[in-house]
């Protein structure tokens, strides 16, 4: 008896992978030699290059860009570096203990430890484990990340009513989805909803980390990382 | 929103920043 057929995704959900966007390397400088300053510059750039393609991620999510223009700078300027941060641990759910910053940028404990990311790499892996666990699915991951931007506290909201009208959109579509994909597991949405806080968390640990990397000024950063990273 | 000048640029438009 073959297995029933899956019900379609959800518009919005199928909207959000559709708008997925493309891969991006980190592309290290070879003739830096290795070390941690390598290692930030590399993450920093890298930063900077995703930053880009947020933002113009965040315009396709469906009622984002009817937002004020202002309403859509708060929101991204609070959540982010939780947008990286779940992109980051997303493409890290195949590995064991290794961080996938990028596709040619992998980072285990070790090489954390000699690059100076090993804060970071601490602060990723039980984000990680937590996903691995719930074996999220890209379905899951792209709507997570719609309502991470839209779930984003930020202190300078102008209408908060519209912004609630994107959580709802985005919360009801995830629901959905997991209401026709997991009917077996009810609490689905709930359990992929109650890791926010950590990632919060750790999103927050990232930008202390290169907060205070910006403050020491070894390290060159492109000026979108350091325009987000004043907003924080 | 000076400030904030190139996330404000690219949210108003396609066009790429001069300085990345």
């Amino acid at each position: 008896i073959p297995p029933p057929a899956k019900k379609p995704l959800t518009k919005i959900v199928s909207h959000l992978l559709v708008v997925e966007p493309e891969k991006i390397y980190a592309m290290p400088d070879p003739t830096m030699p290795d070390g941690d300053v390598k290692a930030l510059t590399t993450l920093c750039d890298l930063a900077d290059r995703e930053l880009v393609v947020i933002i113009g991620w965040a315009k396709h999510i469906p009622g984002f860009s009817t937002l004020s223009l202002a309403d859509q700078m708060s929101l991204l300027q609070s959540a982010w570096m939780e947008i990286l941060v779940l992109s980051i641990v997303f493409r890290s759910l195949p590995c064991e203990d290794e961080i996938v910053y990028a596709e040619d940028y992998v980072v285990d404990e070790e090489q954390a430890r000699i690059s100076g990311l090993l804060d970071l790499h601490v602060a990723i892996l039980p984000l990680a484990r937590r996903y691995k666990k719930l074996r999220m699915e890209k379905e899951e991951f792209v709507s997570l990340k719609a309502i991470a931007l839209a779930n984003s506290d930020s202190m300078h909201i102008e209408n908060i009513e519209a912004v609630q009208r994107l959580q709802d959109s985005l919360h009801e579509a995830l629901q959905d989805f997991e209401g026709s994909q997991h009917p077996e597991d009810p609490r689905r949405a709930g359990k992929l909803l109650m890791t926010l806080p950590l990632l919060r968390q750790t999103a927050t640990k990232a930008v202390q980390h290169f907060y205070s990397i910006k403050m020491q000024g070894k390290i060159p950063m492109h000026k979108l990382f350091l325009e987000m990273l004043e907003a924080k | 929103k000076e400030k904030h000048k190139i996330l404000h640029q690219l949210l108003q438009n396609n066009t790429s920043p001069v300085d990345l």
